[in-house]
């Protein structure tokens, strides 16, 4: 029997103490440790690392703290577009998606076009199609708004500025 | 951006990774994530991996494929591949971001580039690991 082992991220960026309250701190450790442990017991009740990654991913998009998901940033209309991906090292399959909305958890889709398709990649409408012959949940735009994340979009929106969710705002703005 | 690698009790590794992109994109812009080889990737043979950061840099120095490569034919570890591709290429690149990686022997990687990335991983019968900043 192998050693099993996960690690997950939530994004990375300017991410200083200076930019995290002790609260905020607090709440993405024990966002990351709740997601990183689920992996891990079914890694330790013998389930797939497959299945292992697919479940940690989908705590992570249910969390409004990291840009997935839930808590998925605004584009420049005002609107949350979503990119996710999956692969099996020991078959190669992959299965991935790119742009599309109202998907509650992205990462189940990847998995569905990996196990039911005969491609790799499906983008947008096409890929939301997919999605509901599936039976994947779907989600209201109200369960993607985040107060912070519309705030952050409020500050450029009117820019051309588009930015790492955990990265600063650079001081690019032109009158 | 989020993701997960991890490698079961048969060896087996995979990688999934999720985003919502970047704050006030247009044109429809999609990044590395859902592009196998450059923002995940998962191989028996040698690791699997999934990054974070600014897609297009990841994108055009093909990240997650490039640490495979390097220890499949160069025979590098896990960790020297992860830093040889995001410490040195990704940085000439003007790429900021990190990735995690796990081999089939339960090896784990957690570099970056940035000034921090969330991020936790747990191996079998040891602790939890929960860190974001260059600690």
């Amino acid at each position: 029997m192998h050693k099993t082992a996960i690690a997950i991220h939530g994004g990375a960026g300017t991410i200083t103490q200076a930019n995290l309250s002790p609260e905020q701190d607090k709440a993405y450790r024990a966002a990351l440790k709740k997601a990183v442990e689920a992996g891990h017991q079914v890694l330790e009740r013998g389930g797939s690392a497959l299945d292992a990654v697919e479940l940690a991913v989908v705590h992570l998009e249910d969390s409004p703290l990291f840009n997935a998901g839930r808590g998925s940033v605004f584009t420049k209309e005002g609107k949350h577009e979503m990119d996710a991906s999956i692969m099996c090292g020991k078959t190669l399959e992959a299965g991935a998606l790119a742009g599309v909305r109202s998907i509650k958890n992205p990462v189940k889709l990847a998995r569905a076009i990996m196990e039911h398709s005969d491609h790799v990649m499906l983008s947008g409408y096409g890929a939301e199609e997919f999605a509901l012959s599936y039976g994947l949940e779907f989600a209201p735009e109200a369960y993607f708004f985040d107060r912070y994340r519309y705030e952050q979009w409020s500050e450029v929106r009117d820019s051309d500025i588009f930015m790492l969710d955990h990265t600063a705002q650079r001081d690019e703005k032109f009158g | 951006t989020v993701g997960a690698v991890a490698v079961d009790q048969e060896g087996n590794v995979a990688s999934a990774t999720s985003t919502g992109g970047m704050t006030n994109k247009r044109y429809n812009r999609i990044g590395d994530t859902p592009i196998i080889g450059s923002g995940t990737y998962a191989n028996n043979h040698t690791c699997a991996i999934s990054c974070t950061g600014h897609g297009e840099f990841f994108i055009r120095a093909v990240v997650a494929y490039d640490v495979s490569c390097l220890m499949e034919y160069k025979g590098y570890t896990l960790q020297k591949a992860c830093e040889e591709v995001v410490l040195k290429k990704l940085v000439k690149f003007g790429g900021e971001g990190g990735l995690i990686a796990v081999t089939p022997s339960a090896e784990v990687a957690l570099v970056f580039n940035s000034e921090g990335m969330y991020r936790a991983s747990k191996s079998a019968g040891e602790e939890t690991l929960v860190a974001i900043y260059k600690e």
